[in-house]
């Protein structure tokens, strides 16, 4: 389960650096 | 306005005023909290994005500034970053200016150390666009000190110089 909470926190992180992008138009 | 985020977690302690300075800003110049949101964001995600109390705070805070964004449309401050920055800099500098003013006439008293913080802070912000000029730097150097010093010096019912 370690790992998946790890995967998990990941792909939230990935989300939120993205949303960033997005929100500066930078993609 | 956009709600104020709470709790703060304490890894973001440092990020306090300027949220605050950003809700103070939510109707008197929206694009000014805007940016101050975006400098907690991008520091925020620098300070710690993993901790389950962090990510759900920025993603409390990412949703107001998607908000924010849309509600200001075509604003050219928010869709072209140089307008924005150009704002931001020019807001803080009339605040530095005000409290300098205030200084040099000897008139001390709350509000101007709160304008010398507040450009300080809002100096900050202008991190997000890129590193500050050596004129900024030093204009957030000395305008977080003069806060500093007047405060202390009103405080022990000192006269500052």
């Amino acid at each position: 389960t370690g790992s998946v909470g790890t995967s998990v926190a990941s792909t939230e992180q990935d989300d939120l650096s993205q949303r960033l992008a997005r929100l500066r138009d930078q993609v | 306005m956009a709600a104020q985020l709470n709790p703060i977690p304490p890894q973001f302690k440092s990020l306090q005023h300027h949220l605050r300075t950003a809700q103070e800003h939510d109707k008197r110049d929206p694009v000014v909290a805007y940016y101050c949101r975006l400098y907690a964001m991008q520091t925020g995600m620098k300070i710690d994005s993993k901790s389950p109390e962090c990510r759900k705070f920025l993603s409390k805070l990412m949703d107001q500034l998607e908000t924010q964004k849309k509600q200001l449309g075509d604003c050219d401050s928010i869709t072209q970053e140089i307008v924005g920055s150009a704002h931001v800099e020019n807001y803080a500098l009339k605040m530095f200016l005000y409290a300098d003013n205030e200084d040099r006439a000897g008139s001390f008293h709350k509000n101007m150390i709160k304008s010398f913080y507040t450009a300080s802070l809002l100096l900050d912000t202008l991190s997000v666009f890129g590193e500050l000029t050596e004129e900024n730097f030093q204009h957030r150097k000395y305008a977080r000190w003069k806060a500093t010093y007047i405060h202390n010096c009103l405080k022990s019912g000192m006269t500052p110089e």
